[in-house]
C-alpha cells in the first residue's frame, strides 16, 4: 500500500 | 514521483558521480572528508534498511541500491586502495563525527513518528544526514584551495535537499495530509548548512575566480 509517508522518496 | 523530486534524486547521483569520478581517474581524495563520507554511508544504511521489505519502484530500488553501494565503495577506496588512501589529509579532516552520530542517535529515540526499530533508525538517518556535511565544510575552510570537482560535489550535494524542499511543498500543496514536520525540519536545517558556500560558490562563480572560503 502507498502509505502517505514520504518513505517512497529515497 | 514530481518533477522536482527527480531533478533532487538526478542531482544528488551526480554529486556521488561527481566524486566517485574524481576519486577513481585521477586517483586522489585531497580535499574529501572521509567523516563526510563515513557518515554518509551510515545514513543510506540505516534509511535503506526497507530495502528488503517495502518494493515502491524499480527506479527506487535501484537509486537505493546506487546511493548505497556508491557510498560505501567512496569509503572503501579513500581507507584501502594502496593509492588512494595517501591522498587522503588526515590531520586535516579531525571532524569528531561521532559527536554527530549519537545525539542524532538520541534526537530519533525522543522525536519519530511511530516508535518501531526500522522508524526510529529512518528517523535518526534524516537526523544524521542534516549533519553529514559539516566535516566536509570544516576541511574546505582549512584546505582551502578546493579543487572543481569537491567544489562541484557539494554543490551538487547542497543542490539536491533544496530540490527536496520544493518537492515537499509540491507534494503538500498536491496530496491531502501529507504533512511530515520531522522530514522537512531536518531537510531545511540540512540546505541551511550549505547556505554559505553556496554564497562563496556563487561569487567565485560570477567574479570566475577560485573558490575560496573564509578561515
Amino acid at each position: 500500500p502507498k502509505d502517505r509517508s514520504t518513505k517512497d522518496e529515497l | 514521483m514530481n518533477i522536482f523530486r527527480l531533478a533532487g534524486d538526478m542531482t544528488h547521483l551526480a554529486s556521488v558521480l561527481v566524486l566517485l569520478l574524481k576519486i577513481h581517474t585521477i586517483k586522489s581524495c585531497a580535499g574529501v572528508s572521509l567523516k563526510t563520507q563515513e557518515l554518509y554511508a551510515i545514513v543510506f544504511a540505516t534509511r535503506y534498511l526497507d530495502i528488503f521489505t517495502s518494493f515502491y519502484s524499480i527506479y527506487n530500488t535501484l537509486m537505493k541500491l546506487i546511493f548505497l553501494g556508491s557510498s560505501f565503495s567512496i569509503v572503501w577506496y579513500m581507507r584501502y586502495h594502496k593509492t588512494v588512501r595517501r591522498t587522503y589529509d588526515r590531520e586535516q579532516d579531525t571532524f569528531r563525527h561521532w559527536f554527530l552520530v549519537l545525539p542524532c542517535l538520541l534526537l530519533a529515540l525522543l522525536i519519530h513518528e511511530k516508535f518501531t526499530f526500522l522508524e526510529v533508525l529512518w528517523t535518526f538517518s534524516l537526523y544524521l544526514e542534516a549533519v553529514a556535511i559539516l566535516p566536509q565544510l570544516v576541511l574546505l575552510q582549512r584546505t582551502r584551495n578546493i579543487d572543481n570537482l569537491t567544489g562541484q560535489y557539494v554543490f551538487l550535494l547542497g543542490g539536491y535537499r533544496g530540490f527536496y524542499i520544493l518537492n515537499w511543498i509540491y507534494r503538500y500543496l498536491t496530496e491531502p495530509h501529507f504533512v511530515h514536520w520531522i522530514t522537512w525540519i531536518a531537510g531545511l536545517v540540512q540546505t541551511l548548512l550549505y547556505a554559505d558556500f553556496f554564497y562563496y560558490y556563487f561569487q567565485s562563480w560570477k567574479n570566475n575566480k577560485k573558490l575560496q572560503l573564509p578561515a
